[in-house]
């Protein structure tokens, strides 16, 4: 029987972000499922083409840490990574460093297909993604209001010189209307 | 963090892990996650796993790689194994994390240590949920 288990994120998940989850959990789920149900033909890819569909399904939502609403660095900029395994031949595909791309983990399995590399990462991973396909979104594309949000608070604790050893990898909604109103 | 972890119908094992890390990480920062047996790990024989969690903790602990190791050497079920290396993982370390895990025999294992962890799995047509301790949601496919 086929099985297809996915998680979107551990650590200090607030109550308001609950419901994203949830959403985003059963929807990249039902995105996924397709690929593993019987379709009467063999298809030698269907655990690789469920594990890609749901985790662009969560890299698409900004209730995950991932592709759109990618937690910042120092810089306030994304920076993301990725990887792929199989276990019949123990192919893997891992990159890093990827920057305003929505899909690392298409990157990943398109390192994999190359059969040549394991590891790639930075402007080498950058570069693969584009050459594979992947579309180069404008700079700041991947920035969310809570990604802002999180990494203003977490200066304010380095300036006050508070602990920040287990920095956040969950955000919080953002507490003010992007909007401004 | 995010991840998938599945079996098809010819038993193939695949997992995958995506993130954008943690907030306030210095530019070049690299996590577990693209680095197998920490953030991902896939082998037919044994299981696939992906984690999601403190990073610097993971890495240090190589977490994927000691939970197929608890299945494979030890004949842990895929529950028991996830359970036993994510407590061990913040006993030793601190930091905290979770893992789910397919098991070559395609049981499932679900464990964190942190405050929350959202995860679902699809079996039979049912999809269950969570993202807290002791606390299944289902509904149909």
């Amino acid at each position: 029987r086929p099985i297809l288990l996915i998680h979107g994120g551990a650590g200090d998940i607030t109550d308001a972000r609950v419901e994203g989850k949830f959403k985003g959990i059963r929807d990249a789920l039902r995105a996924a499922w397709k690929h593993l149900e019987p379709t009467g033909a063999e298809s030698s890819s269907s655990a690789l083409d469920a594990v890609e569909a749901a985790v662009r399904s969560m890299e698409l939502n900004e209730s995950f840490n991932a592709g759109y609403g990618s937690c910042l660095n120092t810089a306030g900029a994304v920076e993301m990574e990725a990887s792929l395994m199989e276990g019949r031949e123990m192919r893997a595909g891992c990159v890093t460093l990827l920057t305003d791309v929505m899909h690392p983990i298409t990157v990943a399995r398109r390192l994999m297909e190359k059969r040549r590399h394991v590891f790639l990462g930075g402007q080498a991973a950058q570069e693969l993604a584009l050459s594979t396909g992947s579309e180069k979104l404008p700079a700041g594309a991947l920035v969310t209001d809570s990604a802002r949000q999180a990494l203003r608070e977490f200066m304010e604790q380095e300036a006050k010189g508070l602990d920040t050893t287990f920095a956040r990898t969950e955000l919080d909604d953002a507490r003010t209307d992007p909007k401004g109103d | 963090t995010v991840g998938a972890v599945a079996m098809d119908a010819s038993g193939l094992i695949v997992a995958g892990t995506s993130t954008g890390g943690i907030t306030g990480k210095w530019p070049g920062r690299i996590g577990d996650t693209p680095l197998l047996g920490c953030g991902t790990y896939a082998d037919n024989a044994v299981g696939g796993v992906s984690t999601t969690g403190h990073g610097e903790t993971i890495m240090r602990y190589n977490l994927a790689q000691r939970i197929l190791g608890a299945i494979q050497h030890q004949g842990l079920s895929a529950q028991a194994a996830a359970e036993r290396e994510c407590q061990k993982m913040t006993e030793r370390i601190g930091g905290t994390g979770g893992a789910i895990v397919i098991d070559h025999k395609g049981e499932v294992g679900i464990s964190w240590t942190s405050r929350r962890m959202a995860w679902g799995y699809v079996r039979d047509g049912i999809i269950h949920y969570g993202i807290n301790q002791n606390e299944v949601f289902q509904e149909p496919l």
